[in-house]
């Protein structure tokens, strides 16, 4: 049987969002809009499950600390751009 | 809910807005009608009223822009971040910004309006079916004109509706050519275009001659923009998909979701993607302005985001044709400015109901259409460049010989100078001089000698008897009779004699009448007077009005504001005045358009 074509993923010039990796992204996502008060990478496990519960928490969301497929799909998603927290 | 702290909110009721420019997706009334039922979500609910105005002095400036735009929050291309808008207070306080990256709707695909055809300018249904095949934009096929046409239905094998799609081939916006049609190939610089070019020009505008040789006539007009067919974000926005392309080596005669994991559909914007790079996404169903602008305004009046999912202020967007308020969306908004006040049981009145707080912005800026009989092809000199419904703000810079040949003569006192008065209190046309009148003085200009202005000169040196505040004026061509309205009063010049004053009642009108805005002659001894938002048939020789001939102004002058408060005729045209600005209506062949919006001191009296 015809195996199933592997999608392939082209980096499209001036589209910043797909270069991003899923850290990245949520990096870059938390920052924006209030979650992270200063743009860290957070690379301890514990800081970043605490700010996705925060996350996850304001928008409604199955609160797992994970950076699963659905708070993925929230991120991704079209939004306003004012900042979910702080001023 | 919630309130940013301190829950921030407008001390006064009465809110003002300035749609301080726009985005090409959408029609300029569209967005206008947009903005104003987004804020009646809120006023609905709240003692709060909106009204348009045109200044910064607005409380809330709504404006559209991209990437980094003048307040240190770019946003951020296509998709992603929608809009972002502030909390109540001064300066760019309460103000909401669109990024106009986004392809904006109403949430159910582009909006494209039609010209001509027999669907009246209904706007196309996408998708729609012609021989069988289904088209998803505006189509040449069919036609040997090669004029882009669209159904109105979505099915024009069996319902026949059409209309033809916004064209550079069916008319031009702005420039100098009054809406005329782009002749191609035209030569610029030497050089032939066969299409639109933005060549010579650092704006960005896609523009054409409208003559054949654009380097001996300087005649030029803008290319309408093509929605239905024109990519957004991507690296070339605004710039035609080219079918086919070629992609990883693979030809793609229609948009594609290849090589992307988002689901968006893409095109390239030249034959081969591989080679060039260039790309943009395809028209999809596009952000609702009215959901997204609906949620902008709540923060604008000082509503945080909510976590309810359903509410309007929930942070994400998702497209909804329900009532877009949520319960908790109504309590944020009255913890803030309380609930509606139930309107006051009144008698009943024969009276029109109060304008609306904000003024209907539809305009029909579509030309006639032509009958179904009659071959589109012959099109008129083409619809009216769809001037701005508003100022003229994102004005294009024009070809360098543009600009005023001679200013008008200045002034010492600031007080003289014509090009200091905003409103004018009447504007008439005696004796092919256009005359300007403005506290007890009054302006002279006239075309015929090099547009210069004289003046001010005193009203009553002239005419003794007339007071200082006049509502409006006009001269009858065949009796040069002239005749002055101000508040009940009225006073008949027949050169140096007068007849007046008089009260308005003398002529016919009845009590309700208080006073008259505006004449427009139409020759034969007829006129039509204004007042407020009807006319009425005037007689010179019986000097009485038809009582019976009483009509609303949008009836026969459609696209015109109905709150103008000067209506004058010069050179065949109608100009109807509100604030600053006119709008110009043609009354040639019986069809009445608006053909031209500017301002008054600037595109009348080319005041620099």
């Amino acid at each position: 049987a015809p195996r199933p074509r592997q999608p392939t993923t082209v980096v499209f010039p001036g589209d910043l969002r797909t270069t991003l990796t899923n850290k990245q992204l949520a990096d870059e996502y938390l920052f924006r809009y209030g979650y992270t008060p200063v743009a860290e990478l957070s690379s301890d496990k514990q800081s970043l499950s605490s700010t996705l519960r925060l996350l996850q928490k304001r928008l409604s969301l199955p609160e797992t600390g994970e950076l699963d497929s659905t708070t993925l799909e929230a991120m991704r998603a079209p939004r306003c751009g004012v900042p979910d927290l702080g001023k | 809910f919630l309130t940013f702290e301190g829950d921030l909110k407008w001390q006064h009721q009465n809110i003002t807005y300035w749609i301080q420019n726009y985005s090409e997706d959408l029609p300029r009334d569209v967005i206008d009608d947009a903005f104003a039922r987004a804020f009646a979500v809120w006023s609905a609910v709240t003692p709060l009223t909106f009204t348009r105005v045109y200044g910064l002095e607005a409380d809330i400036v709504i404006q559209f822009g991209v990437r980094e735009h003048g307040d240190g929050y770019p946003f951020d291309g296509k998709h992603g971040l929608l809009a972002h808008a502030f909390p109540p207070g001064q300066g760019i306080q309460g103000d909401a910004h669109f990024d106009d990256e986004e392809l904006w709707s109403l949430g159910k695909g582009i909006v494209v309006r039609t010209f001509f055809g027999n669907a009246d300018g209904a706007p196309c249904h996408f998708p729609f079916t012609f021989e069988g095949q289904s088209y998803s934009a505006c189509t040449t096929d069919g036609r040997s004109d090669d004029l882009p046409w669209c159904s109105t239905t979505a099915d024009f094998d069996t319902d026949r509706q059409f209309g033809f799609c916004p064209s550079e081939r069916l008319y031009t916006e702005h420039g100098n050519s009054e809406g005329k049609p782009c002749v191609f190939p035209f030569t610029f610089e030497g050089r032939s275009y066969s299409s639109c070019t933005t060549a010579g020009r650092s704006d960005g505008f896609r523009w054409c001659a409208t003559t054949a040789n654009y380097d001996q006539d300087k005649l030029y007009g803008f290319c309408p923009t093509r929605v239905d067919s024109t990519v957004t974000g991507g690296n070339s926005a605004g710039e035609p998909c080219v079918f086919p392309f070629v992609f990883l080596g693979k030809e793609y005669s229609t948009c594609t979701r290849e090589g992307r994991d988002d689901g968006h559909l893409w095109c390239a914007t030249t034959s081969n993607f591989d080679n060039d790079k260039k790309w943009g996404f395809c028209p999809d169903q596009g952000y609702s302005l009215f959901l997204v602008a609906a949620h902008e305004f709540g923060h604008a009046l000082g509503l945080d985001h909510s976590s309810v999912p359903e509410a309007l202020m929930y942070p994400m967007y998702s497209y909804t044709e329900k009532e877009p308020l949520h319960e908790d969306d109504v309590k944020g908004i009255q913890y803030l400015y309380g609930s509606r006040p139930k309107p006051e049981p009144r008698p009943p009145t024969t009276a029109p109901e109060t304008q609306p707080t904000a003024p209907p912005t539809i305009c029909t800026t579509g030309p006639p259409t032509a009958r179904p009989s009659e071959s589109p092809t012959a099109g008129p000199t083409g619809p009216p460049s769809a001037g701005p419904t508003g100022p003229p703000t994102a004005r294009p810079t024009g070809p360098p010989t543009a600009g005023p040949s001679a200013a008008p003569t200045g002034s010492f006192y600031p007080e003289d100078n014509v090009c200091n008065v905003n409103i004018f209190d009447a504007i008439a046309e005696i004796g092919n001089t256009l005359h300007f009148f403005k506290d007890g003085k009054y302006w002279r200009f006239s075309e015929a000698q090099g547009r210069r202005v004289q003046g001010p000169f005193l009203i009553r040196d002239t005419w003794s008897e007339l007071p200082s505040k006049l509502d409006s004026a006009f001269q009858d061509p065949l009796t040069k009779k002239i005749f002055f309205f101000s508040g009940l009063q009225v006073w008949v010049y027949t050169g140096a004699s007068v007849l007046g004053p008089r009260r308005l009642d003398k002529l016919g009108f009845g009590r309700e009448v208080t006073q008259v805005t505006g004449a427009l002659p139409r020759g034969g001894g007829k006129v039509l007077l204004f007042s407020g938002q009807n006319f009425w048939r005037f007689d010179v020789k019986t000097q009485m009005v038809d009582p019976k001939s009483a009509s609303p102004v949008d009836q026969m002058f459609p696209g015109v504001p109905l709150n103008t408060h000067d209506i004058f005729q010069y050179r065949d045209k109608a100009y109807f005045c509100q604030d600053r600005f006119y709008w110009r209506v043609t009354f040639q062949n019986e069809v009445n358009q608006v053909d031209e919006v500017g301002y008054v001191t600037f595109d009348v009296l080319k005041c620099p």
